[in-house]
C-alpha cells in the first residue's frame, strides 16, 4: 500500500514530546503559569 | 488533583472562542470534546458573549493550558500542530478547569517510582509533588489510568522509562489519551458539585431485578423476560459475557412460543428530554428466525395527548442469528417520553427468539455508520491484518472506506479514504472540508464509563500531494483501481490517518474487542461553517468586555489589564523581593527600599521626638526661672510692706 499518509508523520507523539520538540519549557510540560501562580 | 481555591473555578458553562488560527480539524475535535464533557459531566460550554472571563481556544505553540479559572477575561488554552486530538484537548481543558498532572499529588511515591537519573537534564523540576495545601486529590485513590497522568517515557533522555508503575500491570497504562478514567470523572464532578449531566439520559443493563424502572406493555401478546440464558442463545448476557456466574442477565421475547405476527411490547421509563435530540444504542441477539423483527418506538405525551402517542421510528429486520450486534436508532423527541422496544415474530419457523442488553439512550448524535469487525484476535501482528470497511457514503453524498492496519507489531493504523461513489458528479472537488471521525467503541455496558479511542481528520481542499494533484480530488481521477469482495471494481483515493491509533497493548485492554467483536464507529460531516469567523460580541452588549475596558488602560512594566467589575485595573509582577506598585504599575519597590523607608522613618520619628523632648525641656526651664524670679520679687515686697 505504502500510499498513505500520517497526520502526525506517523509518531506516537504525547503532549509533552510535542511542546518538548518545539522548545517550549513550560511548567510540567504543558502548563502556563501565570505571575502568581509562578511566585 | 485539583488546585485550592473556590476562585480557580469556572462557572458550570464555560464561554468560549475558537479563534481563527486554529486548524480546521482542531475546531470540529474540540466540539466533539465538548460533548463528551456534556455526556460525562455538568460542564457545558457555549460561544463567548461578553462574560468577564472566556477560554480563548487558538494555534499557538505546542498544547497547552493555564490551571483554572485566572479571572484574566481571555484565558488562552493552545491547540497547536498535532495536538488535535479530543484527548489531548480533554487533557488541557481539565487544566483550564482546575486540574495539575496526576503523579504531581501529594502520595505518588506511593505508587509510581521517578527514575531520576533518566530524566533529561534540568528537567527534573516537571516530576515535583506538591503538597495536600497546595493541590487537593479530592479522596480519589491515586489513578494510574488518568487522561491527566504522565506516560512512562515523560522527559526522558534515552529509552529507559521515567516512571515505574509499583503494580507492573499499569506500566502501559498511564498516559492513555483516549477519554475521561471513572476516577478523572469522579473528581470533575466533586470539583463542580455534578449530580448529572447535560446529556446522559439512561443506561440499563438489567442487572438489578427492577429491569431500570421499564414495563411491560399491556395491548401485546407476550411479555419480555428477564434471563441470564436461552438454550436457544444467547448462552450469556453481552455486559458480562457469562464472566460472572450467577449474574449478566438480559431481556428476552420468546417468538417460538407465539403465533406469526404476535408481539411482545416492553417500554422504557418516563425520560425528559432537554436538546431535542437522542441516540438510542443497544445490543441485540437473535435465536428466532430471521423474519423476527425488532420496531422501535418512542410514547411521546403533551398536554394534548395524557396517554402519548406512539411514533414508530426504525425497524429492525435481517438480524443476524446467534451473535449479540449493536444498533444504533436516531430519536428527534422533544417532549416527555418513553423508547418502546416492540419484538415480532415472523413468519418462518422460530427456534428462540430476539433479546436485548445493554441500552444506552443519551442526548447526543449516533455515529453515522458501524464497522464490526468479527473474529478480531487473530488480525493483531498477523500479515492478514490489512482490513478494508464497507463503502459508505457521508450525509453529504460522498463515498469513503476505512482502512485500518494491524500488520504492524506494536500499534493499529487507520486510515480515510474517499472513493469513487454513485454522487460524484453532483458533488464539489476537491473534496472540502469533511471531517471524519473514526472512533475505536469501548463496549462497556455503560456508556459513561466507555473510554473509546477517536481520532478525526478532515479533508482540505488545498492539499496537493508529491505530483501536484489534489489529495482529495474526485477518486475516479486520482485514485487507483481496486475491487470489492464482490468482485465490483471502483477507485480509492489515497489513504489519510494515522499509523499510530492504538497500540496493541491498548486495543486488547478495556472492552474494545468483546465476543471477539470490535466495533469501528464512523461519522463523515461537513463543517465547512466552522471556517468562518466565531460571532463575537457585539458593542452593544450591556456590560464592557475585558477588550473594551483595557483597550486605553495600558499596564506598565508587564502588568496585566483586567476587567473587575466593569472597570480596569492592573495586576503587577513581583518576585521575591521586589514589586511593581501604584494604578498602572508604574511604581517599583523592593524589600531594601522597605528596609531604607523603615529605618529612615525610625530616624526621623526619633529626631523629631528628641527635637520635641529638648524644646519642652528648654521652655519648661525657662517658664520655671522666670515664675521663681517672680515670687522671689514678690517677697521682698511683702516684707519691706511688712518691715
Amino acid at each position: 500500500k505504502g500510499q498513505d499518509t500520517n497526520v502526525d508523520g506517523g509518531l506516537d507523539q504525547d503532549i509533552f514530546d510535542i511542546n518538548e520538540d518545539l522548545g517550549l519549557d513550560l511548567f510540567e510540560g504543558d502548563i502556563k503559569l501565570d505571575w502568581t501562580q509562578d511566585r | 488533583n485539583s488546585i485550592i481555591g473556590e476562585k480557580y473555578r469556572w462557572p458550570h458553562t464555560i464561554p468560549y472562542v475558537l479563534e481563527d488560527s486554529l486548524e480546521m480539524n482542531a475546531k470540529g475535535v474540540i466540539l466533539n470534546a465538548f460533548e463528551r464533557y456534556r455526556l460525562k459531566t455538568c460542564i457545558d460550554f457555549k460561544p463567548w458573549n461578553g462574560e468577564a472571563n472566556y477560554i480563548s481556544v487558538f494555534k499557538g505553540s505546542g498544547c497547552w493550558s493555564s490551571v483554572g479559572n485566572q479571572h484574566v477575561g481571555r484565558q488562552e488554552l493552545s491547540i497547536g500542530a498535532n495536538c488535535d486530538r479530543i484527548a489531548t484537548i480533554q487533557h488541557e481543558f481539565l487544566h483550564a478547569l482546575g486540574f495539575w498532572h496526576e503523579q504531581s499529588r501529594s502520595d505518588r511515591d506511593d505508587y509510581v517510582s521517578i527514575i531520576w537519573d533518566r530524566i533529561q537534564l534540568g528537567r527534573e523540576h516537571n516530576f515535583n509533588t506538591y503538597d495536600d495545601q497546595t493541590s487537593d486529590s479530592l479522596n480519589v485513590p491515586y489513578d494510574y489510568t488518568s487522561v491527566m497522568h504522565y506516560s512512562k517515557t515523560a522527559f526522558q533522555n534515552g529509552t529507559q522509562p521515567t516512571i515505574v508503575t509499583k503494580i507492573s500491570d499499569f506500566m502501559d497504562v498511564i498516559g492513555q489519551r483516549m477519554d475521561f478514567s471513572d476516577y478523572d470523572l469522579l473528581k470533575l464532578n466533586r470539583l463542580y458539585n455534578c449530580s448529572s449531566s447535560l446529556t446522559f439520559m439512561d443506561s440499563c443493563n438489567f442487572e438489578l431485578e427492577n429491569v431500570c424502572g421499564m414495563i411491560q406493555s399491556s395491548g401485546d401478546n407476550a411479555d419480555w423476560k428477564r434471563l441470564s440464558q436461552v438454550p436457544s442463545g444467547p448462552e450469556s448476557d453481552h455486559s458480562n459475557m457469562g464472566q460472572c456466574k450467577g449474574s449478566g442477565f438480559f431481556m428476552h421475547f420468546d417468538s417460538s412460543s407465539v403465533n406469526v405476527g404476535d408481539t411482545a411490547v416492553l417500554e422504557s421509563r418516563m425520560l425528559y428530554p432537554k436538546r431535542g435530540f437522542q441516540c438510542l444504542q443497544f445490543y441485540l441477539y437473535n435465536s428466532g428466525s430471521i423474519n423476527d423483527q425488532l420496531n422501535i418506538y418512542v410514547r411521546e405525551y403533551s398536554a394534548d395527548n395524557v396517554n402519548g402517542t406512539l411514533t414508530l421510528v426504525k425497524e429492525i429486520k435481517d438480524i443476524p442469528i446467534g451473535s449479540w450486534q449493536l444498533y444504533y436508532v436516531t430519536l428527534k423527541v422533544t417532549n416527555k417520553f418513553r423508547v418502546v422496544f416492540g419484538g415480532v415474530r415472523g413468519g418462518v419457523t422460530s427456534l428462540g427468539g430476539l433479546s436485548i442488553d445493554d441500552i444506552n439512550l443519551s442526548e447526543t448524535q449516533c455515529p453515522h455508520h458501524i464497522w464490526r469487525i468479527r473474529n478480531f484476535t487473530q488480525f493483531i501482528g498477523s500479515p492478514n491484518g490489512t482490513l478494508y470497511s464497507p463503502p459508505f457514503y457521508s450525509s453529504k453524498g460522498y463515498a469513503f472506506q476505512i482502512f485500518l492496519n494491524l500488520t504492524h507489531l506494536t500499534n493499529a493504523g487507520i486510515y480515510f479514504h474517499l472513493i469513487s461513489g454513485a454522487n460524484d458528479d453532483q458533488l464539489q472537488w476537491p473534496c472540502p472540508w469533511q471531517q471524519a471521525t473514526m472512533t475505536l467503541l469501548d463496549q462497556n455496558p455503560d456508556i459513561r464509563q466507555r473510554m473509546s479511542n477517536q481520532r478525526s481528520v478532515t479533508t482540505d481542499p488545498f492539499m496537493t500531494t508529491e505530483n501536484g494533484d489534489y489529495f482529495w480530488d474526485k477518486p475516479s481521477k486520482v485514485g487507483e483501481v481496486a475491487f470489492f469482495p464482490n468482485g465490483t471494481e471502483f477507485r480509492r483515493g489515497k489513504g489519510y490517518g494515522t499509523s499510530a491509533f492504538i497500540t496493541h497493548a491498548r486495543l486488547k485492554s478495556r472492552d474494545f474487542i468483546k465476543g471477539d467483536d470490535v466495533y469501528i464507529l464512523l461519522t463523515v460531516e461537513d463543517i465547512s461553517h466552522l471556517n468562518s469567523t466565531q460571532l463575537l460580541p457585539t458593542p452593544t452588549t450591556p456590560k464592557p468586555n475585558i477588550s473594551d475596558v483595557c483597550t486605553n488602560f495600558k499596564c506598565e512594566n508587564d502588568g496585566i489589564c483586567i476587567d473587575r467589575d466593569g472597570k480596569a485595573e492592573c495586576r503587577c509582577p513581583s518576585g521575591e523581593d521586589w514589586w511593581y506598585m501604584g494604578e498602572k504599575c508604574e511604581k517599583r519597590g523592593s524589600t531594601r527600599d522597605t528596609i531604607v523607608i523603615a529605618a529612615s522613618s525610625t530616624a526621623a520619628v526619633f529626631a523629631f521626638m528628641l527635637i520635641v523632648t529638648l524644646v519642652s525641656v528648654y521652655c519648661t526651664r525657662k517658664r520655671y526661672r522666670a515664675k521663681t524670679s517672680s515670687n522671689t520679687a514678690d517677697m521682698t515686697l511683702e516684707n519691706r510692706h511688712a518691715f
